[in-house]
């Protein structure tokens, strides 16, 4: 499967919808300190079922959503959708193209999404079991883990095995 | 089960052996089972040594050998089980230019096949794409996206890239 | 004592706050006591708003943001309460061009009367030394320590530097 | 006071006894990764008096000691010597210059000197107390703690007052 677009709306500093297309081969995404390169590393965790609010650099839900500037209110929902290239049939889904949404409210929980219809986190979890992108894969490192990856314990580094296997 | 789990140690530990000389000229790294009789429980052990230093504790290797061995470590894993693409924000933060160089190599050796989204402020780093998502916040707190495909212009124009 | 105690804390909050919004032209930041009537069991707290955002959680910071908000935090001890020198390891190591640019304007201000010894590889920090020592590692393995005076270099020839 | 000079021998990677000699005002530490700066920060950290080995980078006390290269042998003690310019009586010691020595050996404890006058770890950190490079200043800043400023917990914070005031 490939990787086709990320689409992001109201997810920490993105609060006008923005869509990235993506090619095969190598893309930089380059810019300023605190400009939302990490929030878009974030936003990836977060759509493909990231648990962990540490991981995202929040200490709740409610953070995820953007929470206004000096001119602009806060929104009250974050949605962000990822939508791959499924010719090949990896993801366990009957279409050539899967769209995974995820969306938050403040006063409520996350909804998920995949090709449009309302499933629960454990199938998404389930749907990318084995594809490399699952939890403890290290397709997705975030900013500072390199050095962790070498402190983690030797019992710890097994899950990398057990997810390749 | 454990054959399979023993198939995929042995082959991310070649990979990682292999990737760590390159990465590292002259050195070499270590990968081993603290406890090969019960596959079922066995942590995984690491040692490295840098070109003609010793084998040393991973905990005493300076910030940018940690950042080179550690990216050993996910180009092994990244051959032996190909993800549908990698995502790396700052992996070369804390890397020299001679080492950022070493790294970039890999990255267009082992990228080949695969999609590959680099964050970074190395401008070394930056030659590797063909394509650039610049991130800035024209409005305060609000990110905009902008892109730019810097293949024709590197065709055209090879003196300007 | 308490009244000691109170006195350095609101210097170095003044000072914290005014580092802050040189740092970040245009942001601000806070610090204050999570418990002003039990001065002996207090915790310090601090948030930062950088320009045009939100007052944010610390941890929601960016990798360059939080280098020069820990950054204010260090040259408001300095001016509070001088050490005889600072030895600083690669604080600089996520900041951006632009960010580096004024955190060296910081130093030079900060440090005019201390000594002050940086560990960096980004060549604009390099550019606020007097002198460098220069580490290499000739035989593989050992350190070996050059020094450079680089001083006579730039009142001579100007252009050069 | 001022700082002087810093020698070291059999410390980490200075197999070769090395004297840096220090001016007022910014002195730039660079050089290749692996070379050596971040072990003449600890080296420093540990001549004032530094007990957890974790901040040193090393597991145990011999870790700090040259372990050998490919041609040599390892060295069988490590010493540092750091050197003040006290005219202004900043340490509470009756000399104009003052010299802090600790020596490490394979098979035993450390030993301090101040002056080339025996003492206990108990009497450097007596000695630097107040100065403002007690334990918990952040006069010295290891390679990547500037992130951990900031993680620190208020109720850990405050020893940076008390150590100030
Ligand atoms: N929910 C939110 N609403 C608004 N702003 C947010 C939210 N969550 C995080 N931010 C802001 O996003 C910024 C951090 O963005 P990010 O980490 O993506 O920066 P970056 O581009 O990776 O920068 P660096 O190069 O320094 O790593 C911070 O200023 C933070 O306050
Ligand atoms: N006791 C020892 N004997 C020999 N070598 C040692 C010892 N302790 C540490 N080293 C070596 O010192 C090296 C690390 O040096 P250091 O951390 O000072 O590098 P650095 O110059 O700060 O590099 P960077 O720019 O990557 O941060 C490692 O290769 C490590 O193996
Ligand atoms: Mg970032
Ligand atoms: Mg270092």
């Amino acid at each position: 499967m490939k990787l086709k677009s990320l689409r992001l709306f109201g997810f920490k500093t993105f609060a006008e919808q923005t869509t990235l297309e993506f090619e095969p081969g190598i893309t930089g995404i380059v810019g300023p300190n605190g400009s939302g390169k990490s929030n878009l590393v974030d936003a990836i965790r977060w759509v493909l079922g990231e648990q962990s609010a540490k991981s995202l650099r929040a200490g709740k839900t409610e953070d995820i959503i953007f929470a206004g500037n000096e001119k602009r209110k806060p929104l009250g929902m974050a949605e962000v959708a990822l939508t791959f290239d499924n010719a090949d049939g990896a993801l366990k889904v009957d279409a050539t193209e899967v769209q995974i949404t995820r969306r938050a409210y403040r006063a409520g929980e996350s909804e998920f999404f995949i090709n449009r219809q309302h499933v629960r986190l454990r199938d998404i979890i389930d749907l990318f079991m084995g594809t490399g992108l699952g939890p403890g894969s290290y397709s997705i490192v975030s900013q500072g883990q390199i050095d962790a990856i070498l402190s983690s314990k030797p019992t710890e580094r097994r899950s990398l095995f057990e997810e390749t296997a | 089960s454990q054959a399979a789990f023993n198939e995929t140690f042995d082959a991310v530990r070649l990979a990682f052996e292999d990737v760590y000389s390159r990465l590292f000229p002259g050195g070499q790294a270590k990968m081993w089972q603290t406890d090969p009789t019960n596959l079922s429980e066995t942590g995984i052990e690491i040692s490295a040594q840098p070109p003609g230093k010793k084998m040393m504790p991973l905990a005493t290797l300076s910030g940018g050998e940690r950042a080179m061995t550690a990216s050993a470590l996910i180009f092994a894993l990244v051959t032996v089980k190909p993800s549908p693409f990698y995502l790396l924000d700052e992996v070369d933060a804390a890397m020299d230019d001679a080492n950022v160089e070493r790294f970039s190599d890999m990255v267009r050796e082992v990228a080949s096949g695969a999609q590959l989204l680099l964050v970074t402020h190395n401008k070394k780093t930056m030659e590797l794409a063909a394509r650039m998502y610049g991130v800035t916040m024209a409005e305060p707190g609000i990110s905009s996206v902008v892109a730019a495909d810097l293949t024709p212009i590197r065709e055209r124009e090879p003196a300007l890239a």
